[in-house]
């Protein structure tokens, strides 16, 4: 475990509790996409299927509980509890056109062709796209409020904080996780656009404006 | 579920 994962993890952890905090003060499900959310429960299901097959550390399996249950309570929150809130109208992200190549690619490239490991790579590919319906939303409206600015700020951190891992994992002990680490890319660079922004207006006190 | 590849990290 390096400091950069611990981070990262902290990170993660962060953006979630943000996001369950935001939604569950405000009632309100606004601005939420909910389509990111239903792919990031799809994302650690398929991810941590070793749940119960295999122990790694008390740690591991507790953030695999926590991931899992988190984002099944968000998805209750924004399509049942808060529904009449949901702007399903800003969230018109067409889910199917990440869902089916992460699939595919996972179908191709994979450490294994069992039922397991193409889970995996299906989870690691569909988690480096999984926030776009997020990104288009906000795009779409042209704004964020500023809890949710600093939920996506939390959450790009902590797939760049497991890029710089994986430097210091391949620096240290010699051998690097060839998925995880182009999809994590991928991922960081996806949030590009956004950490400007994030950085140049909410940083500054100014509430996070996509300028049309 | 053939364990292949044992993934350490979340």
């Amino acid at each position: 475990m390096t400091l950069f994962r611990l981070a990262g993890d902290l990170s993660h952890v962060l953006a979630i509790l943000l996001l369950l905090y935001k939604i569950w003060t405000t009632k309100s499900a606004a601005g939420i996409s909910g389509k990111t959310q239903l792919m990031f429960c799809m994302v650690y299901v398929t991810r941590y299927l070793d749940l119960f097959t295999s122990f790694i550390s008390v740690y591991n399996s507790t953030m695999k509980v926590l991931f899992i249950s988190a984002s099944v309570a968000t998805v209750y929150l924004i399509y049942f509890k808060f529904k009449a809130t949901y702007d399903g109208n800003h969230d018109t992200f067409r889910m199917e056109f990440v869902i089916v190549p992460a699939l595919i690619l996972a179908l191709i490239w994979n450490y294994a062709f069992t039922f397991f490991e193409i889970s995996w790579a299906f989870s690691i590919f569909l988690e480096a796209v999984a926030i776009l319906p997020q990104l288009f939303m906000v795009t779409k409206t042209g704004e964020a409020e500023n809890i949710t600015s600093h939920y996506l700020f939390a959450l790009g951190s902590y797939r760049a904080l497991y890029i710089l891992n994986w430097i210091d994992r391949y620096y240290f002990e010699g051998h690097w996780d060839p998925i995880a680490v182009t999809a994590g890319i991928v991922q960081t660079v996806l949030y590009g656009d956004f950490f400007y922004l994030y950085f140049t207006r909410v940083i500054k006190g100014r509430k996070l404006q996509v300028l049309p | 579920l053939g364990l292949a590849h044992i993934h350490d990290e979340l």
